[in-house]
């Protein structure tokens, strides 16, 4: 990613599987 | 041009694949050790491991879907292994870090028993 300005995002970047459904 | 980087996407993604796991979710591997039986994602164990890699990619046995381990595996270094797979955590405690070592040198997993080694030397 040269050359692109890259922004860190700290919080969660997916669903979460729950335990059981 | 920008681009955002999600730092815990690999640690979200791994959670999930874990939670597949327990929930016994697309698993399509057995792995036996010593009678023990340990379910799990073919996947997931070769990207973790150089003899599952050599395995599941052999033509001949990567459609195989129970696995035995050498009888002399540990299932509990197993256990901790398969843990730290799909977790990044490595428990280690006194009475099965050995264990986990030798467990982790039949898997081919070096980094984790360098690690080891450097635990046991800081510790001694």
């Amino acid at each position: 990613y040269e050359g692109v300005t890259t922004i860190k995002e700290m919080g969660r970047s997916i669903h979460e599987i729950p335990r059981q459904d | 041009d920008s681009c955002i980087q999600f730092t815990r996407h690999a640690s979200d993604v791994l959670l999930n694949l874990n939670r597949l796991r327990s929930r016994d979710i697309l698993t399509d591997v057995i792995i036996v050790v010593n009678r023990e039986h340990f379910r799990a994602h073919k996947t997931v164990l070769m990207a973790c491991s150089g003899l599952f890699y050599t395995i599941f990619t052999d033509q001949m046995k990567c459609n195989m879907n129970i696995i035995n381990l050498d009888p002399d595996v540990s299932p509990e270094g197993f256990r901790v292994l398969l843990d730290f797979m799909y977790t990044s955590r490595l428990s280690l405690r006194d009475s099965s870090i050995m264990a986990v070592m030798t467990t982790a040198l039949y898997l081919q997993m070096e980094h984790v028993v360098d690690t080891c080694q450097r635990f046991l030397k800081t510790s001694e």
